[in-house]
């Protein structure tokens, strides 16, 4: 038996709404320490992987590890049936074909229960090593939808560079460039408004401004986002989801030619 | 010109 709760869907809805560009189906394997998804998008460029443990459920059980095959799409469309204060639950049976959300209005006058069929998928994860990053860049992340939306309409890539002064975005193509420079924020009084870099030596890297305007969709989630970089390996651009978990992207890099 | 790398090529499969 599986079943896990959480109080307000809109933490479900807003996960969802974070990964549907990318993933068409993901498997979702349930432990006693949580729900994790690794999956990448068709092209491999770039890989999702999301965490909400256990303890950050309102209820929470899963007696047997379960690997739950779901259409995006559909999970998708079924978390928009609830409203955002909805209590959420997700049941499943041992050895599932189908997996149960049920979604409960505050009042307890509305149950709805939506059944969805499990797909089969061939697991590929990625061994992914514990990385010391060069630099890691903590700042709002609304500043960050902005920057990566307004830069795409100059090129189909975003170059970052980042050394100690701050961090710099930007892009190039027939109509021009264009560059957005972040300095590090002296002593911001709030924390979701903080610029902070971490740097052990300077980076540059280019990445494809589709994926990365895939990202920004999680923002809804968290009002930091935190990127992670090192010369020659993937961006992780990695959001909190408030207690519960975060969900980190991979992307790799642009290579010269 | 730039092209695209892929994840594989940085990580392994498990």
């Amino acid at each position: 038996m599986f079943e896990a709760r959480l109080a307000q869907s809109a933490i479900l809805k807003k996960v969802l709404e974070a990964v549907k560009d990318l993933l068409t189906e993901a498997t979702f394997e349930c432990s006693d320490s949580g729900i994790q998804v690794q999956a990448m998008d068709n092209a491999h460029v770039s890989l999702v992987s999301l965490n909400l443990r256990s303890d950050g459920f309102d209820k929470y059980r899963c007696d047997r590890n379960l690997s739950m095959g779901m259409n995006i799409g559909t999970m998708t469309k079924i978390l928009r049936c609830a409203s955002s204060e909805d209590t959420v639950t997700l049941r499943a049976v041992d050895s599932p074909d189908n997996i149960i959300f049920i979604f409960e209005s505050q009042n307890k006058e509305k149950l709805a229960e939506y059944e969805m069929k499990l797909i089969n998928m061939d697991l590929e994860h990625l061994g992914i090593p514990e990385t010391m990053y060069s630099c890691v860049v903590k700042m709002p992340s609304q500043e960050f939808a902005r920057i990566c939306r307004d830069l795409s309409q100059f090129g189909e890539a975003i170059t970052i560079a980042c050394s100690k002064e701050g961090i710099k975005f930007s892009a190039a193509g027939d109509y021009g460039n264009a560059n957005v420079k972040l300095a590090q924020t002296a002593d911001s009084d709030k924390e979701e408004e903080a610029v902070l870099i971490d740097m052990q030596e300077p980076v540059k890297l280019t990445f494809a401004c589709r994926y990365l305007n895939s990202f920004v969709k999680a923002t809804p989630l968290c009002a930091q986002v935190k990127l992670s970089m090192s010369s020659d390996v993937p961006l992780v651009c990695e959001y909190q989801i408030g207690e519960i978990g975060h969900i980190r992207y991979y992307l790799a890099p642009k290579i010269d030619d | 010109p730039v092209n695209q790398s892929r994840l594989a090529g940085y990580y392994g499969l498990n």
